[in-house]
């Protein structure tokens, strides 16, 4: 509904008499507080209609002046790569007038409301400006907020925590799938110094669901472009910063990679091989890794490979949403052998063709992501509830005992009957288990290299070690259990790797090989 | 509504799963690309206005020199051989800068604490005779401004301080 | 094959958080300007 006759321009005459006290040579906080305290009694304040009109107007007016800034210089010839300098001067202006008021209130509740004023008025600019939106404005009243608001004594316990969340959920509201014209200026703010860091670190994880939310947008919003290896100068700029920031995650919160890994793996798509292996790599910081290429290294009497790894994701939730659970629920208890739910398993895991052709691929990747781990778990707890007294590892529990079971009879199943699309996407599904040492790398380590050596069809011993293969041919970093794997197909004479026909399919091929067997030693 | 995120990674998670189709995504990312942030987007000038400005002749630098913001120079000032006054100066004169910041910190190594309270810097004069989680309680060294009503000398100084209660909640 | 991570300008053999400098994903500089400090409401003295 409109907004009161003269209202706006009442605003405009607030903002000028705010701006002026702001300039005024060595302002002091009486001045502000006197400022805020007119504003409170104009009934401004408040947190209601009227507090969304006036915080409303104040970015209007502040976002306008800021652009108005902008067509002065467009006079000159602008070549697209030319930077208008714009002037943030009001921006700052109110951002200071927010940042005053919050700091006296104490109140989060105001902030969330301003923060939601401010997501509306961006979300409709941009549907309104489209190609011309300009996104920099709200950059820098972001930019202004984060360090300040996000660092604002904590009145009352864990303000601070409800302000970075406030900033959270307004950053969701944001995000690239709903805002594209947004998406470089929201990465950069989403990656702040001033906000992701604080997210991850203390407030005992609270934060970590925000910032995992926060990624899976940039993923999904990157996912279909990034299906393709080449990527044109936009798609692949925000592709390299992206890389930017989860290297900074896997060197500062390794951690946070190691537990959410699931989830991101189910956005990445399959061909974006370094991307997924930085998360891969991942590695909690007080653990040290032995060298791969350890001669007769023992990974089964590491103490790590007995410990489950943390899974922070809903490992299941495709699963549940496909009422897929229970009958693999049932299989795995009772394996059943006249059920029809090996059989019928290929036909679950394609997607209907109305939504393949959006995804690019026939398959639902992350129900085969869910499936495969979920069966890994649930035959890991078979394995130790079999053996608890020498926390199991496959050496305590016969070798037969770990690889027969039901779980096996439904990887088998898999391998044999999915085409080569649906075998690369379950192999995928499996390498993406191989990390750091713990009990899923040890299980799926040995699914991996069972597979290829009860495989009767080369195409199978072929497409495992496609998928190991390029995961290590691409730049590091390379995730510690794929080269432990890969070290024992090519090195332990069980595998018979080197008779293999498909390693000499090419010169190039051959030379490969060559090149990795020298470096692997 | 964390938990959404299962939600939407079922079979949409391939497709764009958002409000817009990819080639209008695409494009808008093109728009986006030439109007990227700027570096001096986020570059906030922590200018130091100074509350009473010394004036001084037009000859003396009318700016700080650049490396009083240095850390390594306050990790040399924090040696005991300088003592302290600098380190009070700064953070007593130099309010809200990253000198003040880096003088608090040197402050903090030598094992004074802020009162939050009484806004003084502390240090233990002998081990505290009562100390429990809440307080500790003992001869404390302060640092504080006296002025001396009789011949109008006033300063800084360091005095002792004796049965003093800190009481932990006031430890900045 | 992806490309040489350590060609972004992010130390990755830094002993120090990489995010303290973290300027932002578009430059491989470190963060310029005043560090990100923040100096406590009580420092200020009244």
């Amino acid at each position: 509904s409109e907004d009161p006759a003269g209202f706006r321009d009442q605003v405009s005459i607030l903002f000028a008499e705010w701006y002026r006290i702001c300039e005024l040579p060595g302002a002091n906080d009486a001045a502000f507080n006197h400022f805020i305290l007119q504003l409170h009694q104009n009934g401004l304040l408040k947190g209601d209609d009227m507090t969304d009109r006036f915080f409303r107007l104040l970015t209007e007016i502040s976002v306008a002046h800021c652009l108005s800034s902008e067509v002065i210089n467009s006079g000159a010839l602008q070549s697209p790569q030319q930077i208008q300098n714009l002037s943030f001067l009001a921006i700052d202006i109110y951002a200071k007038l927010v940042f005053s008021i919050l700091k006296g209130s104490g109140k989060t509740a105001l902030l969330s409301r301003i923060l939601a004023v401010t997501v509306r008025f961006i979300q409709k600019d941009a549907e309104e400006k489209k190609g011309s939106f300009n996104p920099r404005p709200y950059f820098r009243l972001f930019i202004n907020w984060l360090p300040d608001l996000g660092s604002l004594e904590p009145i009352v316990d864990g303000a601070n925590f409800q302000i970075l969340t406030a900033f959270a959920n307004a950053f969701h509201a944001l995000h690239p799938l709903k805002i594209p014209a947004f998406s470089y200026a929201w990465l950069e703010l989403v990656s702040h110094r001033s906000f992701m860091p604080k997210m991850l670190t203390g407030n005992s994880q609270k934060g970590w669901p925000y910032i995992q939310r926060l990624l899976v947008d940039m993923f999904q919003f990157m996912e279909p472009f990034l299906r393709n290896a080449e990527l044109g100068p936009p798609v692949h700029f925000l592709y390299k910063g992206t890389l930017r920031v989860l290297l900074v995650l896997l060197h500062d919160f390794p951690e946070f990679l190691c537990d959410y890994h699931f989830t991101f793996c189910d956005v990445i798509p399959p061909s974006c091989i370094q991307m997924r292996n930085i998360i891969l790599s991942a590695f909690p910081r007080n653990m040290r890794l032995p060298d791969p290429s350890t001669p007769n290294l023992k990974i089964d009497l590491l103490a790590e490979i007995n410990q489950s790894p943390r899974i922070l994701s809903e490992v299941d939730g495709a699963l549940k949403s496909k009422q897929m659970k229970a009958d693999v629920d049932e299989y795995l208890k009772t394996r059943q052998q006249g059920s029809s739910f090996l059989a019928d398993l290929k036909q679950k895991l394609l997607l209907p063709p109305s939504e393949a052709a959006s995804a690019g691929t026939r398959y639902n990747v992350p129900l085969i992501n869910s499936l495969v781990l979920y069966v890994g778990m649930q035959a890991i707890q078979q394995l130790q509830a079999r053996s608890p007294h020498a926390q199991s590892t496959a050496n305590t529990v016969t070798l037969a005992v770990f690889l027969v079971g039901a779980a096996l009879d439904i990887f088998q199943t898999l391998i044999v009957e999915l085409d080569t699309e649906g075998r690369y996407l379950f192999l995928n599904a499996v390498a993406n288990q191989l990390r750091y040492p713990n009990t899923h790398t040890h299980y799926f380590s040995f699914v991996l290299l069972y597979l290829f050596a009860e495989s009767t069809q080369e195409i199978i011993q072929e497409q495992i070690t496609r998928v190991l293969l390029e995961r290590l041919i691409v730049n590091r970093p390379h995730p510690w259990g794929l080269l432990i794997t890969f070290i024992e197909l090519i090195k332990n004479p069980r595998y018979n790797f080197w008779n293999r026909s498909f390693i000499r399919c090419a010169p190039d091929i051959e030379r490969l090989f060559e090149s990795v067997s020298r470096s692997c030693g | 509504d964390l938990g959404a995120i299962g939600d939407n990674l079922g079979g949409s998670s391939m497709t764009t799963g958002g409000m817009h189709d990819q080639f209008y995504n695409l494009q808008m990312l093109e728009a986006a690309f030439y109007k990227l942030p700027q570096p001096k987007d986020s570059e906030r000038p922590r200018s130091y206005t100074p509350r009473h400005p010394a004036i001084t002749p037009p000859s003396y630098p009318q700016v700080q020199a650049p490396i009083i913001n240095n850390p390594a120079l306050w990790d040399r000032l924090g040696l005991e051989t300088y003592g302290t006054d600098t380190l009070f100066f700064a953070f007593y004169y130099q309010p809200n800068t990253y000198q003040q910041y880096l003088a608090a910190r040197e402050l903090k190594k030598q094992s004074w604490r802020y009162h939050r309270k009484y806004q003084t810097w502390f240090q233990r004069h002998e081990e505290p005779k009562v100390a429990t989680d809440e307080y500790e309680q003992g001869t404390y060294v302060y640092f504080d401004f006296h002025v001396n009503n009789d011949d109008l000398q006033h300063g800084w100084c360091q005095r002792i301080k004796t049965e003093f209660t800190f009481e932990y909640n006031y430890l900045e | 094959l992806g490309i040489d991570l350590t060609t972004l300008g992010l130390n990755l053999n830094s002993a120090d958080n990489l995010h303290k400098t973290f300027g932002s994903p578009w430059s491989d500089e470190p963060a310029k300007g005043d560090p990100d400090f923040n100096v406590p409401q009580c420092y200020l003295i009244k």
